[in-house]
């Protein structure tokens, strides 16, 4: 969790394809 | 379940419509923003902006567009059904090795074989414009990869479907629940085969594709090759210059 800490909050965080 | 029966077509047409739906929503341009009459081409001036660049500005530029694109392929794998559901460490290791990848597989739509330039930093460039990172090789393997992918004129749909198969490569090391993920990448395999045969590409495409990985692979290790080999002339740089994605990913 650590290591990847973005990658993490990438996948958790619900974005929408307006946000892309 | 039973065994390695093939799941049933409706199952695939379901995963084909969920991964073409995700790649259409995450792919960054869409086509016909792409269009190379859109865009100017580098010109002269710009060539000259692009090449006097330090090695280390252009490498920072190069990694803030590698980074954009990236987000959007991980924005891609999680609308892809049955990523999410992969325990967290496992949907690491396949972003991590993969992202990258999938970049080198969309970049083929965002290329013009008309005059061997990609679309970067809103115009459209040629190999000359990356002379300043100082890995010519590599800049020209990846215009001859983009040239070679382009020329099989892959449908968006297929596009996506390709995309999501590289992506979900279950033979990657670390993976701690390979065979759900050997399960989901076979079932996209079957979903882009009965897609090339609804599109009625000709027989040897799936095997052009599958050929194309190890090719995406080389380019990958050489990217991490000529990233090491930049970090070791400027090691502040990559800490202190590049997005912290980028480190994330591609640092260790």
């Amino acid at each position: 969790k650590e290591k990847h800490k973005i990658l993490h909050r990438l996948l958790q965080n619900s974005s929408s394809p307006v946000d892309l | 379940s039973n065994g390695d029966s093939s799941p049933p077509d409706s199952d695939l047409e379901h995963l084909s419509e969920n991964i073409c739906k995700s790649h259409l929503e995450t792919c960054q341009y869409l086509r016909e923003e792409l269009q190379p009459s859109n865009w100017q081409t580098v010109l002269q001036t710009d060539l000259d902006t692009y090449q006097k660049k330090s090695q280390e500005d252009m490498w920072q530029l190069c990694a803030v567009k590698v980074t954009e694109a990236v987000q959007y392929v991980v924005e891609f794998a999680k609308r892809i059904d049955g990523f999410m559901e992969l325990c967290q460490n496992d949907q690491i290791v396949l972003l991590k090795a993969g992202s990258l990848e999938v970049v080198f597989v969309r970049m083929c739509r965002a290329y013009n074989s008309q005059n061997n330039t990609v679309f970067f930093d809103s115009k459209y460039a040629g190999p000359e414009v990356f002379k300043a990172l100082g890995c010519d090789d590599l800049i020209s393997s990846v215009f001859e990869f983009a040239k070679s992918l382009s020329s099989l004129q892959l449908t968006e749909d297929e596009n996506g479907l390709f995309s999501a198969y590289v992506l979900m490569s279950a033979d990657r090391s670390w993976l701690q629940e390979k065979t759900r993920v050997e399960k989901l990448q076979q079932k996209i395999k079957l979903a882009m085969q009965n897609l090339l045969q609804k599109n009625q590409r000709d027989e040897g495409i799936l095997t052009k594709l599958v050929c194309k990985v190890s090719i995406i692979r080389m380019l990958c290790h050489r990217h991490m090759e000529k990233l090491s080999a930049i970090r070791a002339l400027y090691p502040e740089m990559v800490q202190t210059r590049f997005p912290p994605l980028y480190k994330e990913l591609f640092g260790s």
